[in-house]
């Protein structure tokens, strides 16, 4: 299916470290 | 450990594009990058300027892979524009809110059956009003370009009592500002 993500799934994302 | 990043529909461009009166228009538009995942776009997103720290006659253009964006492209020509405008005092306001929420959109692929028809967003940064619009690939495709109208508007937080318009490239193309009609309104 297509990939969908709504705004506060990738606001979510914003400060994450890239590496953990 | 492995860590999967969560992949986007699609692979997105990023273009630049900076007024330097000495080059032609194509000479001043610059690939940024590609990205095709939520981790990238947010390494890009603030690894780069913010939309109202640039200085005026820039842009930044959001496509999709393999669509350039300019209304000459395969993808834009038959195409049109929700969009945006803002006024002066909106810089400081709102500029970034809306275009951060532009992006996320897109990349989100938020305007479901219809994202297909999209292609992309600009934002212009001008001394008289910075601009802010989407791309659609299909002008006549009443359905999708209102869907996509609708979605944006509410992404936008923009109240029922504010209009904005569609207007369709070729249109834009032709007709000096005053002169231009939009096709729809939401």
């Amino acid at each position: 299916g297509k990939k969908q993500y709504d705004r506060d799934f990738l606001l979510d994302f914003q400060f994450m470290p890239a590496c953990i | 450990e492995h860590i999967t990043k969560h992949p986007l529909q699609n692979r997105w461009a990023l273009w630049f594009f900076k007024n330097d009166k000495s080059k032609t228009w194509q000479d001043n538009l610059r690939l940024v990058t590609k990205f095709d995942t939520v981790e990238d776009f947010w390494a890009l997103y603030s690894h780069i300027q913010l939309a109202s720290k640039l200085t005026s006659g820039c842009d930044y253009s959001l496509f999709k892979d393999g669509i350039e964006p300019m209304w000459e492209d395969n993808w834009n020509k038959h195409g049109g524009r929700w969009l945006i405008t803002l006024a002066k005092q909106q810089r400081r306001t709102e500029l970034d809110r809306f275009w951060l929420e532009t992006l996320l959109c897109l990349i989100g692929e938020m305007f479901c059956d219809y994202s297909d028809d999209v292609c992309g967003a600009v934002i212009n940064i001008r001394a008289k009003g910075d601009k802010i619009a989407i791309w659609t690939r299909e002008a006549e495709n009443r359905d999708g370009v209102i869907h996509i109208g609708r979605v944006y508007k509410e992404h936008l937080g923009l109240s029922s009592k504010v209009v904005i318009g569609y207007q369709a490239h070729a249109d834009t193309a032709t007709k000096s500002g005053s002169l231009m009609k939009s096709r729809f309104i939401v």
